[in-house]
């Protein structure tokens, strides 16, 4: 506003105000990425759709107090191979950044169609280049499911990154109770590509020992 | 907390929301849909150093130590925040991951003189 006001910090002449938003406007930049530790803002290139992303913004219902410097991801899965039955299909989750940090914790996230006929055994092994056949894929969980609906299957958080830098590779395997597996190839028990696709829910914090230790004041 | 009137010359907290749509990244930051970027200006003459705009028993220590040695010391005291909370953001990385985290210190809530 002209020579004769001057900032009253710096003695300089005060910005006008459009001067002074657009270098807030610059300023909140550069702290979220900051604080995001972002190199610059992300570009989407394939967004989940709407209603899978509503669902998971229930879940992670911001404000519920997670304590600093931790951090929640939801990643959904891509199916690697659209064609092998929901039963026996590999997921593919691409989790670049969560790996530079300590996982706390991991659940997979499976929706149960209701055209279930009996108890479902799910096994989730882990895919790595090295285990491309079935008996050297290390085993992560197994549950029995007995109902439709959502079930969250814990994971193991230790082992689970394997060398393959990006994604996280799992084997789905399935048996119904009763049932040969012939019997359960057509069947289509999991929702695996609509709105209700698998996801994993992770905890993760900033890796390195002083993350674990509360910090003395 | 004093928060700045246009004429305050003191030292204050100035108030800006920043509306992520203002800034083209509503397509990645969900949630929240802005916030506020405060910063903290204006003079602290001697009698108002150490006066954090909260605990007044520093200030009152500060304010001795000025009495007891020298009523006009050269340095000068800044406005600086004395208060800040984390802000909440959930957000899409560059894989479609939907990511909560909690960035600590980044919303002022008071300003004072060191």
């Amino acid at each position: 506003q002209g020579a004769e006001s001057a900032c009253s910090s710096c003695g300089n002449p005060t910005l006008t105000p459009h001067v002074e938003r657009a270098l807030v406007l610059e300023l909140a930049k550069q702290q979220i990425l900051k604080g995001l530790q972002l190199p610059g803002r992300p570009r989407v290139t394939h967004p989940p759709p709407q209603a899978v992303l509503s669902r998971a913004l229930r879940r992670l219902r911001l404000g519920s107090a997670a304590p600093a410097h931790r951090e929640e991801v939801l990643s959904f899965a891509n199916r690697t191979d659209p064609a092998a039955s929901t039963c026996s299909s590999a997921l593919t989750f691409p989790l670049v950044t969560a790996r530079s940090r300590h996982l706390r914790r991991a659940r997979l996230w499976l929706h149960v169609l209701p055209t279930l006929p009996a108890t479902l055994h799910l096994r989730i092994f882990r895919r790595g280049p090295r285990s491309r056949r079935h008996r050297h894929r290390p085993l992560l969980a197994q549950h029995r499911v007995t109902a439709p609906g959502w079930h969250a299957l814990t994971l193991p958080s230790s082992g689970l990154w394997d060398e393959q830098p990006g994604v996280l590779k799992l084997q789905l395997d399935c048996s119904l109770e009763g049932h040969s597996t012939a019997f359960l190839q057509p069947l289509p028990l999991l929702d695996m590509a609509g709105d209700q696709r698998p996801f994993l829910e992770l905890k993760t914090r900033p890796s390195g020992s002083r993350a674990g230790r509360v910090k003395r004041r | 907390k004093p928060t700045c009137e246009s004429e305050t010359p003191l030292c204050c907290r100035r108030d800006h929301y920043v509306d992520f749509r203002e800034l083209g990244w509503r397509d990645w930051i969900l949630q929240p849909e802005g916030y506020q970027l405060n910063y903290c200006s204006g003079q602290c003459p001697p009698h108002l150093a150490g006066s954090p705009g909260i605990a007044a028993s520093f200030h009152s220590a500060v304010f001795n130590l000025l009495k007891a040695n020298n009523p006009w010391p050269k340095t000068t005291s800044c406005c600086v925040p004395t208060a800040r909370r984390p802000l909440s953001l959930l957000y899409l990385d560059g894989n479609g991951n939907v990511v909560k985290t909690d960035v600590p210190d980044m919303v002022v809530e008071a300003c004072g003189c060191s």
